[in-house]
């Protein structure tokens, strides 16, 4: 995936069956953002693999403060990147009989 | 290690808490 300069990780073990699971993002390299950062940290949160949008649940860290509105794609790219990783593990680990 | 919560009024909680060190970026 491309080096977004935020990095958003497993905050748990996936056990590859529940839809809903724990990430957590920080941002890497302040100076990939466009606007400036305050360094809050990490920022843990859930994500549902089904019926949730990364660049949704990146909009609504704008509206909590974390990060400016210029930078909610590179965040909502981030997130993403790591969902899409996390579904093609698991579709790598389903027996293809199944 | 002091942690904050933040709920967006969509219901969603974010927890803030600090980056471990060793997962920084070397500069």
């Amino acid at each position: 995936a491309e080096d977004t300069g935020v990095r958003v990780e497993l905050n748990e073990e996936d056990d590859g069956k529940k839809s809903t699971i724990a990430l957590k993002l920080w941002v890497e390299d302040p100076k990939k953002l466009k606007g400036k950062y305050k360094d809050t940290g990490a920022i843990e949160f859930t994500f549902d693999l089904v019926s949730e949008v990364p660049e949704v649940v990146a909009q609504e860290m704008v509206e909590s403060g974390f990060f400016l509105d210029c930078d909610v794609k590179i965040v909502g790219k981030s997130i993403r990147d790591r969902v899409a990783l996390i579904k093609w593990r698991r579709e790598r680990t389903v027996s293809p009989g199944n | 290690s002091a942690t904050a919560q933040v709920v967006h009024s969509a219901g969603r909680r974010f927890i803030v808490s600090p980056v471990p060190e060793a997962r920084l970026k070397e500069q």
